[in-house]
């Protein structure tokens, strides 16, 4: 394993990321995303990493010392694959979303014991704004017709298919995101294209609140929520926030609602290390995107950024603890916490996959 | 956070948002 040298962070913690792994795909290089799954395969459960390119996803397994094997590819059809969508508790399937600019596909690729073979299954079709793996293997998506929105929870069955569908009473503006309510199992929060945060009772179907983020927070994607104490903290990031010489450069901010009276307030921002905001465009007078994309874990948060590097942040400190300098053999493209242990998963657009310990 | 920022806090604000929303 080799020792990363981190470059000089602001604020007085810094954590180490520590390579332990690279897959390299020879066959690919259009990385589309990482994820882990949990595997069964002859009485021994396995974390495996899971790569996409647009064509493909590959099943890696473990092997001793830091080496991996691929398990399984399967090939998909025309519809390029753009996301896979991690199911935190499943085990033996993998959950991908297809499309071009928008999902249009929700696919599940799983190995049947009853036909000893690896196969697909077709899950769910339309204009898909939002997808998110939940706890004991379900699936919520908000779907948008010309006339209507349909938030739907789907039950997995252990075939491949739909064991049962539940709808979720929509908001009118389109669902963009949704996050699962830590300390309060029974509730699921959205962020709309209104900029609100939406809060559901997964066990009824009901819309019990919407919250204004508010103005100083624009475009905002939810990507965890907490319950405690009476509130709701919301982490929220925002891909194209503008710099704002108040606020720094928030690429993260947690922020509590009253869910009783829908007022908040921020209460921690992650701003983006010195040296690494979003490029300078000339001419532009805005809108410079400070990062491409980001996940969150726990209390962890990590983002590509556009200057190529992978920044990681611990969002009760509110500062960032790690950086990966782009580097060579070229710049980091994705960026993704393993949904067990302590692992971050970074890709470069060449498709090598690292692993890294946290 | 507290009440002055925020409004009357309630713990069980999840249980009482579920039995006035409508169904």
């Amino acid at each position: 394993a080799e020792q990363l040298s981190l470059a000089p962070l602001d604020g007085p913690a810094q954590e180490s990321l520590q390579l332990v792994s690279e897959l390299k795909d020879l066959s690919s290089s259009c990385a589309v995303d990482v994820s882990t799954v949990w595997w069964e395969a002859a009485g021994s459960r396995e974390l495996c990493v899971v790569t996409a390119c647009e064509s493909s996803v590959t099943l890696w397994k473990p092997l001793v010392p830091d080496r991996w094997e691929k398990v399984q590819i399967w090939q998909l059809g025309e519809i390029p694959v753009i996301q896979i969508v991690p199911l935190p508790d499943a085990c033996n399937v993998v959950c991908i979303a297809l499309g071009d600019l928008e999902i249009a596909e929700i696919r599940l690729l799983l190995y049947s014991s009853e036909h000893d073979s690896f196969k697909q299954s077709l899950l769910k079709t339309g204009t898909i704004k939002a997808v998110l793996g939940l706890k004991e293997r379900r699936l919520v998506s908000s779907c948008r017709t010309v006339q209507e929105q349909q938030v739907e929870i789907t039950s997995l069955s252990e075939t491949g298919g739909s064991k049962d569908r539940q709808t979720l009473l929509p908001p009118e503006e389109t669902v963009l995101a949704f996050a699962e309510v830590e300390g309060m199992g029974e509730a699921l929060v959205g962020t709309t294209a209104a900029n609100s945060v939406v809060v559901w009772n997964l066990k009824t179907g009901q819309l019990l609140r919407k919250m204004p983020v508010g103005y100083s927070y624009p475009a905002s994607i939810c990507h965890r929520a907490y319950a405690d104490s009476g509130l709701l903290f919301v982490v929220l990031s925002h891909p194209h926030a503008k710099e704002s010489e108040a606020r720094g450069n928030p690429a993260f901010c947690v922020i509590a609602f009253n869910p009783r009276t829908a007022r908040s307030r921020g209460v921690m921002f992650s701003s983006l290390p010195h040296g690494h905001a979003g490029r300078q465009v000339p001419g532009a007078s805005g809108c410079v995107p400070l990062y491409l994309e980001g996940d969150v874990r726990d209390t962890l948060a990590t983002a590509v950024l556009t200057s190529g590097a992978i920044a990681v942040w611990d969002l009760l400190l509110g500062h960032c603890t790690a950086l990966l300098p782009p580097g060579s053999p070229g710049t980091w493209a994705l960026a993704r916490w393993a949904t067990a242990g302590a692992w971050l998963l970074a890709g470069r657009r060449d498709g090598t996959v690292c692993l890294y310990q946290y | 956070c507290s009440e002055s920022d925020l409004g009357p806090i309630s713990l069980n604000w999840f249980e009482e948002l579920s039995a006035e929303a409508p169904p």
